[in-house]
């Protein structure tokens, strides 16, 4: 996260770190149920094996295991089957994890929307995440706020890509705020009245996030695709065959 | 290759024994990166002349975007070509070699577009130093340089009359880019070869009609895509599944779409029925004997919280058709549920202690 701040654990007790050997964290991911996790597909090009990733709840160091942090492996990787790995879109895939994770105050899910809950432009929302600082890859977990921008404005950044409405965009035109790389798969949060969060946007790419010539974010727009998450779980979880 | 950062470019490859020197480990790849996907040649390999490592760093390098556009200001014809031997450098596959441009070809970029960029405060890109490169019939070196077939446009531009090249992006986009306007010239879908939604006018690529997923606001593109028996439905991919497979808790569609939305709350206005679909018809449930267990079995399966409350209410409308849950079950009723929300999005640790 470029110009974000340390959290305190406890925050963010949604996100997680999508972890593979030898590399360790590889990308962000986000606790939507006991055995669900969402994230990204881009994170999985070239290792799309189970076998090869873990996931890690409740840490905010990377660096240092803490009493509340739980891991799982991974028992299934649904990809969206429309993923375009050439222009990014359709960005999104579920991770079904090889056991439930016990629901504590530092590893609870997150809320999704519901198919008709949009986000609006100019409502400030939270990204976090363990990715590029712009300087250095931090241990701690980083959190940022950032505004959200109308599509329109943000296909004027973006020349060679489009922008459809399987994303959504948040930054700053000063590009102060950003998600980087190593935060893709993380969550894109906005409160709502009451004090409950929903999961509006995975962090999905943008421009070259430590370069000169800065842009917004670019996140995959959850609500677009609530109805397909509810499908795969559900015909996971209760059907016969 | 085992000590040394090359094993990324070779992935493990046996072509990296111990006694090669770091820099002939890689071998020739087909290049992938759509920018250059237009030139005379089709195999590349890695680092390439701007350092990076692979044809995914390329292709999400500032390098990767900074070319195409300058190469909209038409500083000079051959700069996508020159930008494309850097970023995916010809490979030799019989030496397995990288052939790198003429220095003539980089310094004619570089005269001609430096100053275009200056003009908006950017800089040419540092590692593109033209003195690396070998002069033309340079002794016993081979490099490249344009001849009259290579394309000025990559595969992500549109051409425009003139001869100029502007983003794929801009192409009827409402706004001419072309100074002669051809960009915003045959922009109907037909000529584009493209398909239209028929109320929105959207153009849509082919490959996604009838795919199972809806691209136009009146998913027009998933109409009229299959022709199925009477007695059977047609799944969300457009297979014919027969009727009386619906929501018998096994999928046949392959993409389980005879199993979706079986179990669902009715939208009625003053309280929500439990409904179940089977054979492809709602049904009440009827509740003789109706457990609070199956109440939490039917939320969970709409993917919602535990239910808050469950009613009994008498039977309402005469001619509404029956699911019998169990035969032995006696009194005909139906029962709403609502169910609450799961618990999420709440963080109890992040709770701050006032002082």
């Amino acid at each position: 996260i470029l110009g974000g701040r340390t959290s305190r654990p406890g925050r963010w007790p949604w996100q997680c770190s999508l972890q593979s050997e030898p590399s360790g964290h590889i990308c962000g991911c986000v606790l939507i149920a006991k055995k669900w996790v969402l994230t990204v597909a881009h994170c999985f090009e070239g290792r799309e094996n189970a076998a090869v990733w873990k996931v890690v709840f409740g840490i905010n160091n990377l660096d240092h295991p803490s009493t509340f942090m739980q891991m799982r492996l991974v028992k299934t990787i649904i990809l969206h089957p429309r993923y375009s790995r050439a222009v990014v879109d359709y960005d999104i895939s579920i991770v079904e994890l090889s056991q439930d994770i016990n629901e504590t105050s530092y590893v609870r899910p997150v809320c999704l929307p519901s198919p008709d809950q949009s986000l609006e432009p100019d409502t400030y929302c939270y990204i976090t995440g363990w990715g590029h600082m712009g300087n250095k890859m931090p241990f701690k977990l980083q959190e940022g706020e950032v505004r959200v921008i109308s599509l329109e404005q943000c296909q004027s950044y973006f020349d060679m890509k489009t922008i459809t409405n399987r994303m959504i965009c948040a930054g700053y035109e000063s590009g102060t705020v950003d998600s980087c790389m190593g935060d893709s798969g993380g969550p894109l949060v906005c409160e709502k009245p009451g004090g409950q969060w929903t999961l509006f946007g995975l962090t999905s790419w943008g421009s070259v996030c430590f370069s000169k010539v800065l842009g917004p974010g670019v996140y995959s727009n959850v609500t677009y695709f609530v109805k397909w998450i509810e499908r795969q779980i559900y015909i996971r979880t209760f059907l016969l065959n | 290759c085992l000590y040394s950062s090359c094993l990324d470019s070779c992935g493990g490859n046996s072509l990296c024994d111990p006694s090669n020197s770091v820099n002939n480990c890689s071998q020739c790849e087909p290049i992938t990166l759509e920018l250059c996907l237009n030139l005379p040649y089709n195999h590349t390999n890695f680092p390439n002349y701007l350092g990076h490592r692979t044809q995914k760093e390329a292709s999400i390098s500032w390098e990767s975007s900074l070319f195409p556009a300058l190469v909209q200001t038409n500083c000079y014809k051959y700069l996508m070509f020159f930008a494309c031997t850097i970023l995916v450098p010809k490979c030799d596959e019989d030496t397995q070699q990288r052939i790198p441009p003429c220095r003539a070809l980089c310094e004619h970029s570089k005269e001609r577009c430096e100053s275009v960029l200056g003009i908006v405060g950017l800089q040419w890109p540092e590692d593109t130093d033209c003195n690396q490169f070998p002069e033309e019939n340079a002794d016993n070196q081979t490099c490249l340089m344009p001849d009259d077939e290579v394309e000025e446009c990559s595969p992500s531009h549109f051409k425009c009359r003139s001869g100029r090249c502007v983003l794929a992006s801009r192409r009827c986009d409402g706004q001419a880019d072309c100074d002669d306007d051809s960009d915003e010239e045959n922009c109907g879908c037909k000529e584009r070869d493209l398909w239209e939604c028929p109320s929105s006018k959207q153009c849509l690529k082919h490959t996604v009609i009838c795919d199972g997923f809806p691209d136009c606001p009146d998913n027009m593109d998933e109409k009229n895509c299959s022709f199925c028996q009477a007695d059977e439905l047609e799944c969300a991919n457009h297979e014919c599944v027969s009727r009386d497979r619906w929501c018998d808790g096994e999928a046949d569609c392959i993409d389980s779409s005879d199993e979706w939305d079986c179990v669902t709350l009715s939208a009625n206005v003053n309280s929500s029925f439990l409904m179940a679909r089977r054979s492809a018809m709602e049904h009440h449930v009827c509740a003789d004997g109706w457990q609070e267990t199956l109440s939490q079995l039917a939320c969970k399966q709409m993917g919602l919280g535990e239910p808050s409350m469950t009613k009994l209410i008498e039977e309402q409308e005469q001619d509404q058709q029956w699911l019998t849950l169990h035969s032995n079950w006696e009194i005909t009723s139906v029962c709403p549920l609502s169910c609450s929300l799961a618990d999420c999005g709440r963080r109890p640790a992040a709770r701050m202690n006032k002082r």
